[in-house]
């Protein structure tokens, strides 16, 4: 999905 | 984390380095965009707020302890130590064009509208033009330094390897972040042209120069 999630990416 | 997502990181991290030496080595910040190194300063620092709220990995902290860390260098060299050598003549794109319509649309199109979420998603859209005032500057000058142009392509090579990443997401865990995938595909556009004039210029042993 497109929601919001811990940002694992820099 | 898949390959693409790594080779991006480190192709990242090696534009940051390369910039970072290049200017410590010759003394000189010349043809260096001090806007455009202000606006990844900002954007790192927008985006990377949940150091302090959220702990993901070693690698993930580190990475972005040192991103920050050679981008605030970075700004320091051109705008303090090495101050006189800095092109500012030439460096006049009007970065208020790009900060003003990514802040504006970091609010109305984001994931959650709570303070870091739209600080994230502004740091999405400002990374994606923040090049710009660098290209104007190159495209001014009509030239860039080859280890300059070494350092533009790492930093495109790292938002198209993102790219790959993405789809690989998207293919094998089924995960996509809309705001980045788009914002991620503006920015290597941006890089497009540079590639062309890179592979057929660049790696052929000339200088970048651009026609008069």
């Amino acid at each position: 999905d497109s929601e919001s999630k811990p940002k694992d990416e820099l | 984390m898949n390959l693409f997502r790594f080779l991006g990181d480190l192709s990242h991290l090696l534009a940051i380095i390369l910039l970072l030496l290049k200017i410590w080595k010759s003394r000189s910040c010349a043809g260096i965009s001090g806007k455009s190194q202000v606006l990844f300063a900002v954007v790192f620092t927008a985006r990377y707020l949940d150091l302090f709220t959220n702990y993901i990995s070693l690698y993930n902290t580190c990475m972005k302890v040192v991103y920050i860390a050679c981008s605030f260098t970075t700004v320091w060299l051109i705008y303090s130590k090495f101050k006189a050598t800095y092109d500012g003549n030439h460096d006049t794109f009007r970065v208020e064009f790009l900060v003003v319509p990514t802040a504006i649309l970091a609010f109305l199109v984001n994931h959650d509208f709570t303070p870091l979420e739209i600080l994230w998603t502004f740091s999405i859209y400002l990374e994606s033009v923040a090049i710009l005032p660098q290209l104007f500057m190159v495209s001014k000058t009509g030239e860039a330094e080859t280890i300059t142009s070494h350092y533009l392509f790492a930093l495109g090579v790292y938002r198209t390897l993102y790219l790959f990443n993405w789809i690989w997401r998207y293919h094998f865990e089924g995960f996509f972040d809309l705001i980045a995938i788009v914002a991620g595909l503006v920015q290597t556009v941006l890089y497009c042209d540079f590639f062309y004039l890179y592979i057929t210029k660049v790696l052929k042993g000339k200088k970048l120069s651009l026609p008069a």
